[in-house]
Formats: structure tokens, sequence, C-alpha cells
């Protein structure tokens, strides 16, 4: 039990798949809306810095928590390319967004039979709601070439997103969702922080136990 | 089991769960 102990310290990421697996229970809804936040911030900085273009979010298992509350899409269980068809297309953000919102539903919903719903705070069905019924940006809107700083918190920004088409819109109604929207992404990183400390605690404790 | 954070309603055809599930 120590030597796994020790080896779960030296973790510095957990995928949400373990996270759901460990406590076998939903994760809460702030949870919900600092995940979304934090993966559309670190996806939107992503296609900024031309890295590889992101794929569609297929499990739990592809979305990881960093120690310090970042949080990625990861490669999940690496499987190979189907047949014929390109892994590493590029996704549009709508199709991986689309992915993101019934991942993050599926993880409020986890442990709950077929024929029971979990009653969600209007906001938070509203931003699954949205997220997984995207709209194909027409181009005018291309988010990929927005000024960096162009921060998605400015108080006086009134536009309520209606229709999602890029990561900044899912960032948006997070924002929205917030008291103060400039305390975002501190506010978010922080809860993301705790869902991976709470639950490396509680993976320690257990493999000690063990 | 403990008591759930959250309530739990049966679900809706037309609730975010039924159409969630179709995707």
């Amino acid at each position: 039990g120590r030597s796994l102990a020790a080896a779960l310290v030296m973790r510095d990421a957990l995928s949400l798949e373990e996270i759901l697996q460990l406590y076998s229970q939903p994760i809460n809804e702030e949870q919900a809306w600092a995940v979304c936040y934090q993966c559309c911030g670190s996806l939107r900085s992503r296609g900024r810095r031309g890295e590889s273009p992101s794929r569609r979010v297929e499990s739990p298992a592809d979305i990881r928590i960093w120690k310090d509350g970042t949080v990625t899409l990861g490669d999940g269980a690496r499987r190979p390319p189907a047949e014929g068809k390109s892994e590493y297309l590029h996704r549009p953000e709508t199709e991986v967004i689309e992915s993101l919102g019934i991942i993050i539903y599926k993880a409020l919903d986890y442990g709950l039979k077929e024929n029971e719903e979990r009653e969600l705070s209007p906001p938070l069905e509203q931003l699954i709601d949205y997220m997984t019924n995207t709209v194909e940006a027409d181009g005018s809107k291309d988010e990929g070439y927005e000024a960096l700083d162009e921060g998605v918190e400015e108080e006086n920004d009134k536009g309520d997103v209606e229709v999602i088409q890029s990561y900044r819109d899912v960032m948006k109604l997070c924002a929205a969702h917030l008291p103060t929207r400039s305390d975002a992404p501190n506010h978010y990183q922080a809860v993301c922080r705790a869902l991976f400390a709470e639950t490396m605690e509680l993976y320690t404790f257990l493999a000690r136990i063990k | 089991k403990g008591k759930s954070l959250y309530n739990i309603k049966q679900k809706h055809d037309s609730g975010i769960k039924a159409k969630i599930s179709m995707k």
C-alpha cells in the first residue's frame, strides 16, 4: 500500500474517468462549469499556438485535470485511427464542443439509472443544451485569429451568447454564471485544482488502507 | 448510498438526458 501511495503522490494529472470511478458519484455543478471553462480555455490557446488539432472527446478518459487546475484533452486510450478515417483531421470547434458537452453531461449523470434524470440548474442545463446544439460558424466569426488578450470576462460585455460557435462562446457563458465575470479564470482554476487535490487525497488514503 | 446532493426525477422524453442519449 505504501509504494502505491508513493506512486500516486507523483501524479500531476488525473482523468475525469478516474475521478468518477474513485468517487463512484457524479461531479457537482460547479465542477462541471469549471471543467468546461478550463478545457475550452486550453483548447483555445492551443489553437492559437498552432498545435495539433483537437479531436472529439470520446470518453471521460480523454479529459485530464491537472494539479495546477488546468484541464486538457489528453490522448485517453490511444486508439489507432479507424480505417480510412484520419483521427487527426482538424475537427471544427463546434464538433469538439458538442462532444465535450455530452461527456460533461454524462459526468453529471454518472451512476444514475437509465430512467432517472438529474435536475440541473437552468443555467447549467442551458449551457449543455447550447454546447450540444452548436451551429457551424459561418467563417465571419473566425475564432482562430482573435487577439490573444481579448478576455471573455469583460464586465461590459452584455452580448449574451444565444448560440455557441466557438470555445470563447462557452467561456463567456461560464463567466456569466459568476457574480463577477472577471473572477472566472481564477475561480474555475481553483475549483479544478481542488478537484484534483481532493481526489488525490482520497486516492492516497485508499491506497494506504489497501 | 447516502442522500445525494442533487434531485433526481423521472427521465423525460423531451428532457436534456433524452436529447443527449440520441446524439
